[in-house]
């Protein structure tokens, strides 16, 4: 019997196995559209994987879409997942996905942190870093949210390696970034990039590392507001948005710090729903709901990149 | 495999910003292994604290004591995982 891509239980959390398994059907249901590509390993050797939606031409312009940083935020890899799939369905019946495809690539990695989600699966389900050794300590990891060249070491992240959020010893010190970074700046036409967390319901811009406005504020707060007021029309979902450093807090060394100062105007990071006051644990019945109103804002941030080009 | 019985998540909401310090401190005791799922930030922004078993006692009379109001998000971490792993175990099958 053929695998498919459409029988897999997106309602269901996967391991990394199954995931990476699921990858692979869908290159093999939609081979002209969808092909994945290794831009590194892990500290522990697992591949590094992106999924590439391309309906031909060379170096287009992208969007960057990624899941799964903090290991942990289980709900951020199944919306990857959930997401994939429906880049590929929707692409030839979906007039805007359509589209954004015909001009546009997306690329896509479900799991970011693949070292720290093996993890959660097999010895700590609450894991959230990577699973590098910090030499002279006993503590392992780094928060590859705080691992990147923007505001790196300063205030909002630790520098102690037992925290949740230390910065590890220097910028790109994760391969799980540098594979990012190195992907980036070799692509050097990537117009969105939007970096996907749990949970606080909220849609963020930069800065994170400092409160001086970014020159392209008023334009992501219109943008975030037109994505918010689109998820939110399908379940009601609340959610906030704003900068970083005015939303939430001071969070240096931060991703989409560094996409914007490497020139990618709409740099956005998500923190998922949770409705249900369940944090990290959000039941698998919400998986899909909460993928359904992402996709929403999704478009609407991947439309206003379509239609903004610079 | 690490478990997580008798885990709380409590919800704290900070009413000022003195009282936001004083969830920072708590944070900064290691020995209490208080694990931040969301951050104190503002006084309308509310934290939420995963709380090890052995530390429930010591870390609510922390916040009795300090007048924080909180309520108890999670009453057991490790049900939960139970009943996750119990899902994903069926849709496996």
């Amino acid at each position: 019997i053929k695998r498919s891509s459409s029988t897999f239980d997106f309602a269901s959390y996967h391991t990394l196995d199954e995931i990476y398994d699921w990858m692979d059907v869908l290159v093999e249901d939609h081979p002209n559209l969808v092909s994945k590509i290794q831009i590194g390993q892990s500290y522990e050797k697992r591949p590094l994987y992106v999924l590439k939606f391309s309906t031909g031409g060379w170096n287009r312009p992208a969007i960057w879409l990624d899941t799964g940083i903090h290991s942990r935020e289980w709900i951020t890899q199944a919306t990857g997942v959930w997401t994939a799939n429906k880049i590929a369905e929707e692409y030839g019946q979906d007039r805007s996905v359509t589209a954004i495809l015909d001009s546009m690539d997306i690329f896509l990695e479900i799991v970011t942190n693949p070292d720290g989600f093996a993890f959660t699966h097999s010895s700590n389900r609450l894991w959230r870093k990577t699973r590098s050794i910090n030499a002279g300590s006993r503590c392992v990891g780094v928060d590859p949210n705080r691992n990147w060249d923007a505001g790196f070491g300063e205030a909002g992240a630790s520098g102690n390696s037992c925290s949740e959020t230390y910065h590890g010893p220097y910028p790109n010190s994760e391969p799980e970034v540098k594979s990012i970074v190195d992907f980036v700046k070799s692509h050097g036409n990537i117009k969105a990039f939007v970096s996907i967390h749990s949970y606080s319901q909220l849609l963020l811009y930069p800065y994170g590392y400092t409160e001086t406005p970014v020159p392209d504020q008023q334009e992501l707060h219109e943008v975030s507001a037109k994505a918010v007021a689109a998820l939110s029309s399908l379940y009601g979902t609340k959610y906030k948005y704003g900068s970083i450093i005015t939303t939430i807090y001071r969070a240096s060394g931060g991703t989409i710090d560094w996409t914007y100062n490497q020139g990618i105007k709409y740099s956005f990071t998500f923190e998922l729903r949770d409705t249900g006051r369940y944090g990290f644990l959000l039941p698998a019945k919400q998986i899909v709901p909460t993928a359904e109103e992402t996709w929403l804002a999704l478009k609407v941030i991947m439309e206003h990149t379509r239609d903004n080009m610079y | 495999e690490q478990l997580f019985v008798g885990d709380q998540v409590l919800r704290v909401t900070a009413r000022s910003e003195e009282q936001i310090a004083l969830l920072g401190v708590l944070g900064k005791r290691e020995e209490l292994q208080v694990d931040f799922w969301r951050h104190p930030v503002s006084p309308s922004h509310p934290a939420d604290l995963r709380v090890p078993f052995p530390s429930l006692q010591a870390v609510k009379n922390f916040l009795d004591s300090h007048n924080f109001s909180y309520s108890i998000m999670i009453e057991d971490v490790q049900e939960l995982l139970d009943e996750e792993k119990e899902s994903m175990r069926r849709s496996r099958r």
